[in-house]
């Protein structure tokens, strides 16, 4: 499709610009309220050394955005109205916005969607998927190319595991039947709990 | 745009074959894993009296269809691949896969998503949106189309409410800002908690 093909040329350019910089880039995404928020404001508590910048991606409102700019992080939140996805050319205006300065983390939040961003490549470092245990085993069976283009998978809201009918290791097969290479990690982004791994990761 | 032009002429033929049969079909939509499926599973357990037929929708994977023949429903699984939701073209052909008798039900679970669904009308009586307690109270000021476009809004898993962070009243109040006209009803699925409701505002 033409416009995919443009996305992905204006992603290669993305890409370059993060590494000339030698910026760390993350997009960040899953179903609407798995807890990609929740997980921003995790990591910039935690963070002290590295500067930080966010690119917040909703439909409508600046919910999102307003959340980190609390936590005195510099943002952008970019409204697509009808539109189901970033793209690489919105990623482009945000980091002419943003200037992130060298060695720096620049983590995109998506859209709350399991279909459309796995089709829109925005020049990421990595694209990490977070699994909420609340919606079900089955989710890589049912949206396997948003798997298929994670590196890393987040199981988060484990602390809701005692309440819900959700088994783990089944759903990491599931993952790992679209994906063999992908890599997990269980976490609670409310609780906090199993969060060091994350950052451990992230440096 | 064009797509939208012509899926509304097929969802307006669709309309005049539900009317000729004198059909009762709804959209089910919501995030993946609200509980559509789940909802799906109660009212056929509950529903001896008329005839039911579902339609559903995923990527990939029959595992919801499944679920339905294993209850003894008529049902037809579509897999979208890369689409991010069902259109009226697919509802028509699904239809004469079917062939469901006059005065019956039609239920159509669609795509888990907040976004590309709220743009495609199938044709539907009413379209019924899920929102879980476990996403987060916002969601219908960052997915408005969705809300707007639905009459009927069920506020699934509230036997999680001890345990997660979700006010009701606010988020019926978020809800009514994009759609004063919507109607609420409060749920737990797999509980069967207040599924009287759903069964009553059916029939
Ligand atoms: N119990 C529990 N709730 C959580 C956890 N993480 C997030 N939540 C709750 O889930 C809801 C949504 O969290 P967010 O962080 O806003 O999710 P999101 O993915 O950013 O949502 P969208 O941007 O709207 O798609 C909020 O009510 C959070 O409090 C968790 O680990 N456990
Ligand atoms: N605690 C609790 N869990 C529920 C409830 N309803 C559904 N679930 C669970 O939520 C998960 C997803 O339920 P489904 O009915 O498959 O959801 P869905 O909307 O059909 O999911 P997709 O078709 O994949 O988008 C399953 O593990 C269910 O057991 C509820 O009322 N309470
Ligand atoms: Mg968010
Ligand atoms: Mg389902």
């Amino acid at each position: 499709k033409d416009i995919l093909q443009e996305n992905n040329l204006r992603a290669e350019r993305n890409r370059g610009y993060f590494e000339a910089k030698k910026i760390f880039s993350i997009n960040l995404v899953s179903s609407p309220g798995s807890g990609k928020t929740s997980l921003l404001e995790r990591t910039i508590d935690f963070s002290d050394d590295i500067p930080i910048y966010v690119i917040e991606g909703d439909q409508q409102s600046t919910n999102d955005a307003d959340r980190i700019r609390r936590k005195g992080t510099p943002v952008v939140q970019i409204n697509t109205g009808n539109g189901c996805h970033l793209d690489a050319e919105m990623i482009h205006r945000a980091l002419h916005e943003l200037e992130p300065v060298e060695h720096s983390l620049v983590i995109i939040e998506n859209v709350g969607n399991l279909v459309c961003p796995a089709l829109f490549d925005l020049g990421e470092t990595h694209r990490v998927v977070i699994m909420s245990v609340t919606e079900g085993e089955d989710k890589p069976l049912k949206y396997p190319n948003m798997f298929a283009t994670s590196q890393l998978c987040l199981i988060n809201k484990i602390d809701l595991l005692p309440y819900v009918d959700f088994d783990v290791e089944r759903a990491k097969a599931y993952a790992l039947r679209v994906n063999p290479s992908l890599k997990f990690m269980e976490m609670s982004t409310t609780k906090a709990t199993n969060i060091v791994e994350w950052y451990d990761w992230l440096s």
